[in-house]
């Protein structure tokens, strides 16, 4: 495999914030 | 214009700064905090009304539900909530998004991604900690990987990384594998900061600044 694990775990979208300017 | 609410209201929310000292604290202006007040209220007002934001409103912010535990939104979580009170108040709020902020500088971005992986604060981010992650990944994109595979991303990840091979990732080390990386460092920068006052209107609209 050409990956390495940081690059698998930042596809997470727990890290995605944009949630948080949308309508809540 | 919209909701008005006056300056001695809005100082009865804990944590409430003054918008021009917080601005001159971060990249962003003074009506671009005066709008995130007006975001933070949301989000804060979600579930309870205390002007504070807690874990469960902070995911009902980034998911839309209240049920998707994620480890990585409770680590930033984690990272915004500065005092350790299980809650994140206004200036909490403004001073952990400017980290994300485009302009906010690399090194304090690389020692932000430093704490966030280092799950167990132990100063070095250790296999145990990304192998935890990476499942939890796997987990969430409901991908399988054999723990052969697992084991071998692991096996390069720290060859690349771990430089004194020492089982363990220190921040000189981390600093050096992110500038080989640089893709890594994606998630610490959100874009729209640098103009959230037309990329977000929805929650501007609201705001009483006129300079925007």
């Amino acid at each position: 495999t050409n990956f390495n694990a940081f690059d698998i775990i930042s596809l997470s979208s727990g890290f995605d914030l944009s949630g948080l300017f949308e309508d809540n | 214009m919209g909701c008005f609410q006056s300056t001695a209201k809005r100082r009865q929310h804990p944590g409430y700064e003054d918008p021009v000292h917080l601005a001159s604290q971060t990249a962003f202006s003074v009506s671009e905090v005066e709008a995130l007040f007006e975001l933070f209220k949301s989000i804060s007002g979600s579930v309870i009304d205390d002007g504070l934001i807690n874990k469960e409103e902070f995911q009902l912010a980034l998911f839309k539900n209240t049920r998707k535990e994620n480890l990585f939104a409770n680590r930033i979580f984690d990272l915004f909530d500065v005092k350790k009170r299980g809650v994140i108040d206004f200036g909490d709020f403004v001073r952990a998004l400017n980290v994300f902020h485009p302009n906010f500088p690399m090194e304090e971005k690389i020692d932000f991604s430093f704490k966030l992986y280092d799950m167990d604060n132990t100063g070095f981010i250790e296999r145990k900690e990304v192998k935890q992650m990476l499942i939890a990944l796997l987990s969430e994109s409901e991908m399988r990987l054999s723990d052969e595979t697992i084991e071998t991303i692991l096996d390069k990840t720290f060859s690349d990384a771990d430089v004194n091979q020492d089982g363990k990732i220190d921040r000189a080390e981390w600093e050096n594998f992110v500038s080989r990386n640089p893709s890594l460092m994606k998630i610490m920068t959100l874009p729209y900061l640098k103009d959230i006052t037309t990329t977000f209107p929805s929650f501007v609209f609201h705001s009483e600044v006129d300079d925007i």
